[in-house]
């Protein structure tokens, strides 16, 4: 079963199984690759002796019995080398957080708790909504109190007008003068009346 | 750190293989050519071994650069040191995305949230002036509207 | 299989900053 070691992936940007994989094979084609260079050198050396027994066969035959040996150890060697790079370098102890997931350690929320938050987030929306429009509308009757107090303010400067023409004319107390008027009038037509009686 | 287990690893790994593909080895195999020409053959032996190495160590290098790994290396190690203190396991992610961003969100909606609770608080705040305001001009218009009607009353 | 692992674990190391900009811009409207 492969461990997909995603969480070192996350953090190198490759999987540590690829870069072990991109090393073996590098080191294995320059092991391939010398081994053909020595052979190479071993033939043209041989071609500088005239007259000399040993075939590249041969050298093809002592090329292949030391890298095969070369080999057995190279693959020992290297999957101990990788065991222990995979171990101790390439790899995230679980004991730690990478920082981009470091809210997940600040802010370890449910789905519930998510859903709560949300929830609370949409009622103090809400609210928030009806005490703007409550706010507006306070507002709106504090503008149709101004109009309305002028209004009345309006209707008692009328009073207020009535009174000072009273007052401006001597009438002080309009009720009395009133009951004076009236009475006044009453005399004045007893009188008229008398002035009527005595002129028949 | 890291970037040192790795170099000796490396190291390590060279010299055993060196040891295992010894000079020994190496004349025993080309023995014939050995018995020909012993000098000549030890020299191509180092040169291999020299070259080898060489290789290996270069392609190391190459890795490090085309990965970043000294830079990852070392930022890694600083993010292993800053959590010694914690035993239980981390958090990983859990494989359902969604859950997983949700954390991510979690602090933005909290100073969402307290943002809606300051401007909420603040609105009833005014609303509560402004309502007192209302309050105080509904009775004032009544006021006026008491007067009135005695005014009224007086004259009528 | 390598392909994949390194397609998901890039988005779940970048996708959540990308999505937070637009949750971010998001409330900020809803502010404004």
């Amino acid at each position: 079963s492969v461990t997909p070691m995603a969480y070192e992936t996350q953090f190198f940007g490759f999987t540590p199984q690829t870069c072990m994989l991109r090393i073996y094979i590098a080191f294995q084609d320059y092991l391939f690759e010398t081994m053909l260079v020595v052979e190479g050198v071993i033939l043209k050396k041989l071609r500088s002796f005239p007259g000399c027994e040993i075939g590249a066969l041969q050298i093809r035959k002592s090329t292949e019995k030391f890298l095969f040996f070369m080999k057995d150890h190279f693959d020992k060697l290297f999957s101990k080398m990788e065991e222990m790079l995979l171990q101790l370098v390439l790899t995230i102890p679980e004991n730690v957080l990478l920082p981009e997931d470091k809210v997940h350690e600040q802010y370890p929320y449910t789905k519930d708790e998510f859903q709560a938050l949300q929830d609370e987030i949409n009622r103090l929306q809400q609210q928030y909504r009806a005490e703007a429009s409550a706010g507006q509308a306070l507002r709106a009757e504090l503008e149709e109190q101004k109009v309305v107090q002028a209004e009345l303010e309006k209707i008692l400067q009328c009073f207020d007008g009535l009174e000072n023409i009273c007052r401006e004319h001597g009438t002080g107390n309009f009720k009395e003068s009133l009951v004076f008027l009236t009475q006044n009038s009453k005399k004045l037509q007893g009188v008229l009346r008398d002035v009527e009686e005595k002129s028949k | 750190g890291r970037a040192q287990v790795l170099a000796t690893l490396v190291d390590t790994f060279l010299e055993k293989l060196v040891a295992a593909g010894s000079y020994q080895r190496f004349a025993n195999c080309y023995r014939c050519f050995y018995r020909l020409q012993p000098e000549m053959t030890r020299s191509i032996y180092d040169q291999f071994i020299s070259q080898l190495q060489a290789s290996i160590k270069e392609e190391i290098q190459e890795i490090k650069n085309e990965g970043n790994l000294e830079m990852l290396f070392h930022s890694l190690d600083k993010i292993v040191e800053e959590a010694k203190n914690r035993q239980e396991p981390a958090w990983r992610p859990s494989g359902i995305p969604e859950e997983d961003v949700r954390s991510a969100i979690v602090p933005y909606l909290l100073k969402h949230r307290s943002y809606l609770q300051k401007i909420l608080k603040e609105k009833e705040e005014e609303n509560r002036k402004v309502a007192q305001s209302v309050l105080e001009g509904r009775n004032k218009i009544a006021e006026l509207q008491q007067l009135i009607q005695a005014r009224k009353h007086a004259w009528q | 299989f390598d392909e994949v692992i390194v397609e998901t674990t890039t988005k779940r190391k970048q996708w959540p900053k990308k999505i937070l900009i637009h949750a971010v811009q998001a409330m900020k409207a809803e502010q404004e």
